[in-house]
């Protein structure tokens, strides 16, 4: 629908500004810092410098069409929530404001802000995923030479499908099973919702041949060990 | 296997060492600070403060047998490069160091680290596939009062599956079809390898009934105006 504003364009505005502006969104995107806001200029819709604070400028520089507004803003609590609630009184319809805490979660919620989000927190929480389940995590072996193995799924493999693979030819490996992760409760909170981060389940599942593998799956495969040794994490 | 070094609990570090924590990973957290550090002792295995670039305080406080090491060290890239050195050098197989970016993330893989990771940039990216695909995308009326509507998953649907969601009796919506997100180049980039977000590609699916819904999902459905009214998001 409107474009999207993003107002603090630090690694975490800068970044996302920048994708929503590759997946063809409108983006304005907005910094006190003149030449943060020069070097996004051939990026976004829109890059234009003021101090987002300031009620008049914010006035003067957004549209009333606004489908979403980001507030990025990262070291400075106080002047989050002042954009926070300045961007409601505006009349923008979604409000996502970056919390350094639970605690800035919950007041920015309170004064206002429709989504939450803790980029470093989202991040640890997902790499802690990927760390707990290294590429080789148990290895049983019964019959001589082949081996039941839980392998983390290479970067090679994510998002192609078991069929596409075709490991049973190329690499002479079985899939037995796959362990999939429930998604956490990552991303957004509502406002007035319990701010906390989800545990994600792994399930072991039969694999489709056609569905893609993501990268927090784990294949439970069967093979002889040199067939093993010849996958590269 | 063996326990996991985070060094550097700012965000990110603090994070991850009590994600981690929490699903059962033995977790030594260090960081320069002693009110940072006593602050997470309750929460792992062992907590102890001390600059992570004096190679002696490193080789006594890090055993031998660490599985993984994580640096997660934000605003200062010298001590992030020289850190990640010397745990090379103490001989941690796997080594992941925070970027600040695509150039820091290529000469931090040059001189030795075996992942990067950028939490900010993920995040970003994940948001904005969020962002771009809200939760009413697009409306098209054809029978009297009914229409089909791309509607990304509600919170609260998601790692349900549409067995459970049992939407056609309890919501009198029928799913048609649902487009999937095939994951990103999120996450762990192996060393020597090309630095970039991959952009993830949607593909429309017959949803199956016991698989559950994740947040990047998107549900192509039939319905009754009032049905999707009472929908919240
Ligand atoms: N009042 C304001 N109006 C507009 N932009 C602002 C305002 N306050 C801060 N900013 C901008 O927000 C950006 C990010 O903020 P800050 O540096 O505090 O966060 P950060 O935690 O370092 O961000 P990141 O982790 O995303 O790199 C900066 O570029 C800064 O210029
Ligand atoms: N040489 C060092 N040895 C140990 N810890 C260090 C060293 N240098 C920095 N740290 C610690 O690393 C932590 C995070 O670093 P910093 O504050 O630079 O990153 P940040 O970008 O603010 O982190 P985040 O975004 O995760 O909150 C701090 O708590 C700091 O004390």
């Amino acid at each position: 629908s409107g474009p999207v504003a993003v107002i603090g364009l630090g690694q975490f505005g800068k970044g996302l500004a920048v994708s929503l502006a590759a997946r063809g969104v409108e983006v304005i995107a907005i910094d006190r810092s003149r030449s943060i806001v020069e070097d996004l200029r051939d990026d976004v819709t829109l890059a234009v410098a003021f101090d987002a604070t300031d009620e008049d400028s914010l006035r003067a520089n957004l549209p009333q069409n606004l489908s979403a507004a980001v507030v990025g803003i990262g070291n400075n609590f106080e002047a989050t929530i002042l954009v926070t609630v300045l961007l409601k009184q505006h009349g923008v319809g979604r409000v996502i404001a970056r919390a350094a805490s639970p605690l800035a979660a919950r007041i920015l919620a309170k004064i206002g802000a429709d989504e939450v989000v803790n980029p470093e927190e989202e991040s640890a929480d997902r790499w802690a995923n990927r760390i707990r389940t290294p590429n080789l995590l148990s290895h049983i072996e019964f019959h001589e030479g082949y081996s039941i193995v839980e392998l983390g799924v290479p970067r090679a493999w994510v998002g192609k499908s078991l069929i596409e693979l075709n490991l049973r030819a190329k690499a002479g490996l079985h899939v037995v099973a796959i362990k999939r992760v429930r998604p956490a409760h990552h991303g957004s909170v509502p406002a007035g919702a319990t701010v906390r981060t989800g545990d994600p389940e792994a399930r072991i599942e039969v694999p489709l041949p056609t569905e893609p593998l993501r990268d927090s799956d784990i294949l439970i495969l069967m093979g002889k060990d040199e067939d093993f040794a010849r996958i590269e994490a």
